[in-house]
């Protein structure tokens, strides 16, 4: 979860 | 996502766009820093490579699809274009790769989240954003008689950095777990470095004067 929000912008 | 985050990205496609037309339509890369799009390139490669493995949403790829591609297409035109490497100001493009990659490469090292490869270099890659424009500022500086388009490219990039700060305050009030102090530090620092910058644009704005910075 945590590695999807931090990933999640570009 | 919310507004500031879809505008910033719109801001940041937009500035990709203007520089484009100014490559392909005057066909002159005058006043624009190859090394700072080479660095931009190297941030989608290490920040993107997570495109087939991580997928958020058809949004997210195809904006990372594009910004890659774009991202080759300039460093491409700049180099190799028969007529646009011409108008390449190679002598006062000066700034060392180096003295931004190298402490990138040392920070994302020692700070990186999780020790894979793909999580080290996604750190190496916000920390290289950071500071990748400093040789445009550079170069810019030494560039007499800025060209409208190469100013709004600049003023653009800067614009997207912004949005994305209100995005992330939007965000820290709005999500929960939120915190991404590496993001944010790194993103901060960015958007100081466009500063001086800025200020002197809405100066040569307000007074209807041609854009240029102060050596």
């Amino acid at each position: 979860e945590l590695y999807r929000q931090q990933h999640d912008e570009l | 996502m919310n507004v500031f985050r879809l505008a910033g990205d719109m801001m940041h496609l937009l500035s990709i766009v203007v520089l484009l037309l100014k490559i392909t339509g005057i066909k002159s890369c005058r006043g624009i820093s190859l090394k700072t799009q080479e660095l931009y390139l190297l941030v989608f490669i290490t920040r993107y490579l997570d495109i087939f493995t991580n997928f958020v949403s058809l949004y997210n790829t195809v904006m990372k699809l594009v910004f890659l591609g774009t991202s080759s297409a300039i460093v491409y035109y700049m180099r190799y274009d028969r007529i646009i490497k011409l108008t390449y100001d190679k002598e006062q493009d000066t700034f060392k790769y180096l003295l931004l990659v190298a402490p990138s490469a040392v920070l994302a090292l020692a700070t990186s989240h999780v020790y894979t490869v793909l999580e080290v270099l996604w750190t190496f890659s916000i920390y290289l954003e950071a500071v990748a424009i400093m040789p445009q500022l550079v170069l810019l500086q030494r560039t007499q008689n800025i060209d409208n388009l190469t100013g709004n490219y600049v003023f653009l990039l800067g614009s997207y950095r912004g949005l994305y700060i209100l995005n992330w305050i939007y965000r820290f009030f709005t999500e929960k777990h939120y915190r991404q102090w590496l993001v944010w530090t790194c993103g901060v620092v960015q958007t100081i470095i466009y500063c001086d910058f800025f200020y002197y644009y809405f100066l040569s704005w307000q007074n209807n004067e041609k854009l240029a910075l102060p050596a």
